[in-house]
């Protein structure tokens, strides 16, 4: 998380730490046996990995601490849809980790609910959180506590120009799509970034926070006229629901 | 009327001579015996005789005997001026035997050629009764009945015959009673028999009911004053019931309605050869066995619910709504018990407990508080909730219920109470503060 601020406990509980391999992503606490996160987290060589390389971690805000209590993935879904294999393609970037056994919440985990169609509004303030990359006197580390930022939702059109501005002057930018929203401030400095991957994009309605976005991809961290692309969730829903039910 | 054995003596036949209807032989000694069944004489007639005539029939002859006593020697025949003929009267037997002895000399006249006899005979029935009086006496002492070869007994009203078929006595009119009700009378009553009655009479009714006696007012068996008072010293009549002592009574005062509470009772009238004792005579009823009042029970209702019960009447325990029937520890679906033949209820009533409906399900995430009531008994009341604030009760509200008669949690709307806790998403306990501005 660029320019945000360490979480306090209790605050987030529905952030947990994915990691897989070594690698670092984030997801969030759904139900009391899932776990959502970005597919591209959980896919490697675009293949899922395999469930007993996935460590997830919950309830703490301390990277130290919490990898003393993981829990397993019994499961992983992958969207059907979802197919990038030269990492350029994070359409569909969502997937469901079920878990061995049921959670039991408390103030430290509990779930964050799943959005209503259509809530996104140029604007609203959302929060993003993880453990991913942070910037310290103007320098990138990756802390070990949980932090978070608060981000406005973009104008899909104007994320829309930004994205095609750097693709003219880079290769391989990823495409956005409608299945994506984009958050941030023109002026940079604010921004989630590399090891957030996964990790909720969340909107407060009157006092209850939803999970409006899962942080995906997006060009450089933080910088001027830039934007964080996050996986539009509200798309999702039938999937989520179904996936869950079936499983 | 019976069936006459196969073998044994006929009850007709014939006799003839020898070579009958031809001249019969010289120096003839031949013998018939004829016999006919018991209770029967012989009647002997002869179709025919030609016997050779002579005065006292000496030459040739046919002699009749009944137990040795001659009873005709014959000779002739219808024509002849000598000789001894029948004739066409029939010769009886005095018993059920005759005995016929043919005998001719050694020579026969030359003119006339003797054939001999025929004669036809057959059993007559004896009129037993009408025989002479022997020295023991009459055949029987009050009336004889002649039958075909015998004769019977009989007595008149009131009497019986004794065991030697011959001689009659008082009828005590005893034996075994078994209908629900009847009429019993001393011999003779309202008068004293002519001589000493020992009689006995037993009331024996199905078990389960109970003989009452109700002798009538014209009660009078001949008491002894004695220094103790009244005795029944020659004269009694004894009443025995079972597991009781036996009741001796006598005197002119009738005891009026005896109530034995046995479904058996032994009477026995004696009175010796003197005195005078015009007798008694009693209605027996039944009635049904009662039972013991079988109480009531605790919480429940034993139906129905009458002043008396007696034998075959069933009673039904019910409990009240919210308690159980058991019984030894065992919990019953339904309960009845009956009066039995001897007084006794077959089973005992049992109690009635207030039902529990049991643990109420454990809530995941939640819990259970008890709000009134014991040990999740009838009426007791719990309510769930869940783990607030990560948890809400589905629907949102506090669920209570209680326990009701079908042992089952139910909330006030009557359905079985099954919640479940719901998390509660998106509403951390500590917020980010942001004051700055």
């Amino acid at each position: 998380i660029i320019g945000g601020n360490i979480a306090p406990e209790n605050t987030i509980p529905w952030q947990v730490l994915v990691s897989v391999n070594g690698g670092r992503g984030g997801g969030m606490v759904i139900a009391d046996r899932w776990i959502m996160t970005a597919a591209h987290v959980v896919v490697q060589e675009g293949n899922s990995a395999s469930n007993d390389t996935i460590r997830i971690y919950m309830g703490l805000t301390d990277v130290r601490t919490l990898t003393m209590s993981p829990v397993y993935a019994a499961s992983v879904h992958i969207h059907p849809e979802y197919n990038n294999p030269r990492f350029i393609e994070y359409n569909n970037d969502i997937a469901l980790i079920r878990l061995h056994d049921p959670i039991t919440f408390r103030a430290s985990v509990m779930p964050i609910c799943l959005p209503a169609q259509d809530t996104y509004v140029t604007g609203m303030m959302g929060v993003v959180s993880g453990f991913g990359i942070t910037e310290i006197d103007k320098r990138r580390i990756l802390t070990n506590k949980l932090k978070y930022v608060h981000l406005p939702v973009v104008d899909q059109e104007t994320c829309s120009k930004s994205v095609d501005l750097y693709k003219q002057g880079r290769s391989n930018v990823p495409n956005l799509t409608n299945n994506m929203f984009c958050a941030g401030v023109p002026e940079g400095g604010k921004d989630s970034c590399q090891g957030d991957s996964g990790s909720p994009y969340a909107l407060s309605d009157n006092g209850q926070f939803r999970a409006a976005g899962i942080v995906s991809w997006g060009v450089d961290c933080g910088k001027q006229g830039t934007y964080g692309v996050y996986t539009k969730v509200a798309n999702y829903v039938d999937w989520i629901e179904k996936t869950m039910q079936e499983n | 009327c019976w069936t006459l054995p196969d073998s044994g003596p006929l009850m007709h036949g014939e006799v003839q001579s020898p070579g009958y209807p031809q001249p019969y032989p010289p120096n003839l000694q031949e013998q018939w015996d004829l016999s006919v069944p018991e209770g029967y004489r012989i009647r002997l007639t002869f179709t025919h005789m030609d016997i050779e005539a002579s005065a006292g029939c000496v030459y040739d002859s046919l002699t009749v005997l009944n137990n040795g006593k001659v009873l005709g020697k014959f000779c002739g025949s219808d024509n002849s001026a000598d000789g001894h003929h029948p004739g066409n009267h029939p010769i009886l037997s005095s018993g059920n035997r005759l005995t016929l002895i043919f005998q001719t000399d050694n020579n026969n006249p030359e003119r006339h050629q003797n054939v001999g006899f025929s004669a036809h005979y057959q059993a007559i029935d004896i009129d037993e009764c009408s025989a002479p009086e022997d020295a023991s006496g009459p055949l029987c002492t009050q009336i004889c009945l002649n039958t075909l070869g015998s004769y019977i007994c009989s007595c008149r009203h009131g009497y019986e015959l004794r065991s030697d078929q011959r001689s009659c006595v008082l009828s005590c009119g005893g034996g075994i009673f078994d209908e629900p009700e009847g009429f019993l009378f001393s011999p003779g009553y309202p008068n004293a028999p002519p001589y000493a009655v020992s009689c006995q009479y037993f009331i024996s009714v199905e078990p389960g009911f109970t003989v009452s006696l109700n002798f009538s007012d014209n009660f009078h068996i001949e008491s002894v004053d004695t220094q103790q008072g009244p005795s029944c010293l020659h004269h009694w009549l004894q009443v025995s019931i079972p597991d009781r002592d036996h009741i001796k009574l006598c005197g002119a005062k009738s005891p009026g309605l005896l109530v034995t509470n046995s479904n058996t009772v032994k009477l026995e009238y004696y009175t010796d050869d003197q005195g005078l004792s015009n007798g008694w005579s009693l209605d027996y009823t039944t009635q049904r066995m009662q039972c013991p009042f079988p109480g009531n029970v605790a919480k429940g209702r034993v139906t129905p619910m009458l002043t008396e019960y007696f034998y075959r009447d069933y009673i039904h325990v019910r409990c009240a709504q919210g308690y159980k029937l058991m019984m030894d520890g065992q919990e019953l679906e339904s309960f009845s018990t009956m009066c039995q033949s001897n007084g006794q209820w077959h089973l005992r009533l049992p109690e009635c407990h207030i039902i529990d409906c049991g643990e109420p399900e454990p809530l995941l995430n939640g819990g259970v508080t008890f709000l009134s009531g014991f040990q999740n008994q009838y009426r007791s009341v719990i309510q769930y909730h869940c783990n607030e604030p990560f948890y809400s009760l589905l629907g949102g509200m506090n669920v209570s219920s209680t326990c009701e008669s079908d042992r089952k949690w139910r909330s006030n709307h009557g359905d079985v109470v099954s919640p479940t806790c719901l998390p509660v998403c998106g509403r951390p306990t500590q917020h980010l503060s942001a004051y700055q501005r």
